[in-house]
């Protein structure tokens, strides 16, 4: 990987609890076009994981973009990830860097 | 001119 390409992680976040517990911000058409970690509550699936962070950016949930996705549409694709009964995590891939 | 200056700043959802 060359020195501008950004590195991301691939994070897997166990529904250990009631609420995933992030607060995002961005999306397509805002000065912030990926959606970015703004909150993590205590608590929450995303706390118990330890992993996720704030600042982190948000590339692909559960292998779907978010390139592209306006803010409604990453938050509702995020709550529904959340929601699905199939799986016991959503994997988030994310990167630090904007 | 950079365009993200013209971008509007998002809303906050909490999940």
């Amino acid at each position: 990987p060359g020195l501008l390409e950004p590195t991301s992680c691939l994070i897997r976040v166990a529904k250990s609890a009631a609420t995933l517990g992030i607060a995002i911000e961005g999306g397509a058409n805002t000065r912030q076009p990926l959606p970015r970690i703004v909150t993590i509550q205590r608590g929450g699936s995303a706390h118990n994981s330890g992993k996720l962070k704030v600042g982190h950016v948000i590339l692909e949930v559960n292998g779907t973009t978010m390139r592209g996705k306006e803010h409604r549409e990453a938050a509702r694709i995020i709550a529904e990830a959340f929601k699905m009964t199939d799986k016991d995590h959503v994997d988030f891939l994310v990167t630090e860097f904007n | 001119r950079e365009k993200r200056l013209t971008l509007p700043p998002s809303e906050i959802t909490l999940l």
